[in-house]
Parts: C-alpha cells; structure tokens; sequence
C-alpha cells in the first residue's frame, strides 16, 4: 500500500506540525529552517520523506513530498513551476514503466494528492493561491485546507470557508470532489458526507506537543486564555481530514489520479 | 497637535482593526477590501484617513497612512517604492514650504512614525520585510510589531520576539530607538523603559468587537476555548504600545522625525 501527499504553502503555516501530528510521526526532526538571509532568492525546494505506518493493521508506504520556499520571496512569479514539473516527472516515469517490459514491478510515485495550505489570514484567496491551485488542478487531487484555524473565531471560520469556496468557484479551481453516495447508503453516511463536502477548505490546528486539558493529556496548543485541542471537533476539522485521507477516501484519490489525472497526462503525451 | 502614523505590512494581519482599536475609531468604515482578482496585478496604493481624537483634554489631529497592497502580489519586487516616495514627498513639500515666505503656517504632514506589521507565521522575518524597513529605514522612524499575536503561544512569542530582534540587528535595520532613561530618573521609571525595549516586536492583538469575560465586557476575541482581551498585559503589549505612542514616546518620535530623519533628507537635497 502506497500514497503519495504533497504538502503546499508558504512557510510558517504550520505544514510540518500538521503532517506530523496527521500521522503521529515526526517526519521533521532533522529539518533545517531557513532564515530570510539564505530565503533571500531561493528557489522552491521539492524534498520527500517517506516513512511506513500502520493503520488499523494495515501497512502503509507514505512519502511526504514537501515544498519549502513555495510563496516566501519577494518575486514568486512561477515559483509553482518545480510543483508542476515534479508531478509531470511522476506521470512520466510511470508512463516510461508502463509502456516498458517488466511491468510486475513498477513503482507508483504519483502524486495522489495535494493539501494546499491557505492561509488563515488574507481576506480569501491570495494571487499566488489562486495562481498555485490553477496550475496544479488538472494534474493532481487539489484538497484546500484553512491553517492555524485558531487564530479564527468561529464567525470568521464560516466566513472565510464560504468566501473561499465562492471564490474556488469563481476562479474555475477544480479541486477534488468527493465521489457522490451511493443513493443506497443509509442516511447517517450521506449525512456525514455531505457535511465533509460542506467543511471544505477543512479548518486544521496541528501540534506537536501534548498539553492538559480538563484532566487529560491531549495534543493541543496552550494558551493564556484556554487549551486548543487539535483532536476536538468544536476547535478543528483536523479528524475529519485525517479520516478522510486515511480510511475513507484514500483509495477513490488514488482512483482518481489513476484514471484521470494520469490518464490527461498520457493522452497528451499521445497526442504530441 | 498633530501626529502622522504610517502603517505597513502585508493585507489580513489585522491592522485595521488595530488602528481603530488604538484610537477607538473606525477610521475604517467605508472601506471596501479587494478580492483576490483585484489584488492581482494590482500596486501598493497609499491611503490617507485624518481624524481629530482628544487624548486626556489634548486635541489631537492624528493622520493615518495606510498602505493596501503591500507583498499581496505574486511579485512584490520594490513594492515598497510607494510607500518610501510618499514619505520623500512630504519631506519635499515642507523643505519647500520651509524655503518660502510664509513660514507661520507651514502643515507638517511628515510622517512622524512607521507601525511596521510582522506576520507571527514566518519562522521570523521574510525576505520582503528585511527589504521593505531597509528601504525606509533612514527615512522614517520603525516600530516593528508582532501582528495577531493570538496565534503564538507564550513560549513562542518569547522565541519569536527573540528572532526577529536577531534579525533586525543582523541585517542593519535601524528602528526607533527609545531615548535613554535620564540617570536621575525614578527606578520605577527606568524599570518601565526596560521593559518597554525588552518588548519589541510589541505583541499586538486587536478587536472591533465587545466580549464578555469574567462578568464584564471587554475589547477581545471570543473562541471556542476561551476570551482574548486586547487590554490585557498577559495577553498581548496593545496597552504598551498605546501609552507609548500616544502618551510618552509621541514627542520624541516627532522630534527624531524633524532633526534626524527630515534633516538628513534636507542635507542630501542640499547637497545634490
Ligand atoms: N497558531 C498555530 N500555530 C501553529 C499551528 N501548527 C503549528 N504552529 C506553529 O507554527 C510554527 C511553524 O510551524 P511549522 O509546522 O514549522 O510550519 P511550516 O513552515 O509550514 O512547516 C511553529 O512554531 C508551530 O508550533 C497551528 O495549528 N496553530
Ligand atoms: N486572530 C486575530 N485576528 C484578528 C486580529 N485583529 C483582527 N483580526 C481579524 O483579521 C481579519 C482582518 O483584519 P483587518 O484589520 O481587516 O486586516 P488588514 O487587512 O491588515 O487591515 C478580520 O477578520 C479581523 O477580525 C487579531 O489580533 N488576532
């Protein structure tokens, strides 16, 4: 079992705490920060981390590919681009592999999703947001998400989801769409699809360390005026993503990559 | 009595509500924020709002410049250039007006003090902030804040106030340095301006909004876990940094602006 998860955003929005407290790993430990002097006319990085988990026994191959740098200069005209190419690099080789002899073996290193990171702080979209997702859309599993949600209230958690989405729409983003219920389903499931449908972007609070909060240890954020519990679906939608990319839709992302993402990509290789 | 405050800094963190927050306005009330489709491609406007406030019997006419736009675009090269010739050219106009016959009644519209606003994301200063005060610097006194400072916990408003001083100090940037205690000063006195140094980035948190805490009403921010009050010391500098600018430092901000900053403007225009 594999799956491929890009983490996009500018820095400091708390990608790194979030994909670990996802996974309960800690993919960053050696992680080197830079300092605006060395951001100062870098480029946009591409590092992957993998690491293997267990989940409800089942063994899983997760690769982390992470994208420092994305939004941090002064000029990011195009500083998408190496998220672009990175994805494009995968489809390729996995094309060169599928059309080759030994097809038994081949490794799947697309990219099966991409949770990009908004900022909880603009008023909607930033230009590099929206520029970002638009590049991106057609070649991967676009999931917007709102970072640091505690710095909103809850007023402003619904505002800025709602602005987001109408603007998501505005700008023709095609991020990905759950797969509609079965009309068999029982209604409990609809129910809790369809409020998954109506959480996006999902409000994410991550941490990495564990605070007290009435009686018992949670991982969460302390502050003066209260305990932020990461797992407490009044403060985040943190389980409601970590659900839906771990148990229920990780098979309908690969799904999807598979048969549309990649299928656009060897059409237009094809074609030319 | 008249004061010019220049605020900086990327949309989103809050500086509206600051600014009305610190002088109990709403300069801000017809204002119509841009989306993202206008942001793009749009440049750093320079808005004016001038209101008359009384602080404790004293007339006050206080000038607002604001600066929309500021790193919101994909390409923010030299998006401080506005923002630098607006301050120049109120240095020209009193240099002229100074040079002329009537000099009774010369309007002073330098700008006496620059609230530059530092996202508390960053892993401390981005590269467009290290240009940005570099750029004004010379020109303008800078006080570097620390914006929705209810997004860090204690610990992390320590590091980063930490890092970004580092950082000021690293890279050159001369901001506002509050004058020295007279030695004959009360220790009490001297204890205060410590703190006050020791406190840059001054950590901000503003609110338009009334909420109830503890059984009274206050300026703050209601969330899920718990109240923020603006006027709280433990929650936030605001108090600090209102006394400062309005009470003890406004004299001294504005002489520094007259014999350091507008005089080593005049001596270059003189010179050239
Ligand atoms: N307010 C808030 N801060 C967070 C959250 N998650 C992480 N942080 C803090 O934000 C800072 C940067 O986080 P990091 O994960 O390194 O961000 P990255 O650069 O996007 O990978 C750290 O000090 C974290 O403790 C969150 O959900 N809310
Ligand atoms: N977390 C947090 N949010 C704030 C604070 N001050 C303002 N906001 C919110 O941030 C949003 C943008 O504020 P605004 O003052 O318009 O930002 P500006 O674009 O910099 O002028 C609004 O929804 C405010 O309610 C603060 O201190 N902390």
């Amino acid at each position: 079992f594999t799956f491929t998860l890009m983490v996009a955003g500018e820095s400091g929005l708390g990608k790194s705490t979030l994909i670990n407290s996802l996974f309960l790993t800690d993919f960053y430990k050696d992680r080197k920060v830079p300092n605006a002097e060395e951001r100062i006319g870098q480029t946009v990085d591409i590092i992957r981390h993998s690491v293997s988990i267990e989940e409800k026994g089942i063994k899983l191959r997760l690769t982390i590919v992470d994208t420092p740098g994305l939004g941090d200069a002064v000029n990011n005209t195009e500083s998408w681009r190496p998220l672009e190419d990175y994805i494009d690099q995968q489809f390729e080789n996995y094309f060169r592999d599928e059309s080759g002899l030994n097809r038994r073996n081949i490794q799947d290193n697309r990219v099966h999703c991409c949770l990009y990171f908004i900022s909880p702080f603009g008023h909607g979209l930033r230009p590099l947001d929206v520029e970002c997702m638009k590049a991106l859309h057609e070649k991967v599993n676009i999931i917007p998400v709102l970072a640091k949600a505690d710095c909103l209230t809850q007023a402003e958690v619904c505002r800025k989801k709602m602005k987001v989405r109408e603007e998501i729409k505005r700008f023709g983003i095609n991020i990905y769409q759950f797969p509609e219920c079965d009309s068999d389903e029982e209604e409990e499931f609809k129910r809790q699809d369809q409020i998954l449908k109506e959480s996006i972007p999902f409000a994410l609070i991550g941490s990495n360390v564990q605070v007290e909060s009435k009686g018992r240890k949670v991982r969460g954020r302390l502050y003066p005026w209260g305990v932020v519990e990461v797992e407490n679906p009044a403060h985040s939608d943190f389980l409601m993503l970590r659900n839906m990319l771990v148990r229920t839709h990780m098979q309908d992302l690969k799904d999807v990559t598979r048969e549309i993402h990649y299928e656009n990509y060897r059409a237009q290789c094809i074609q030319n």
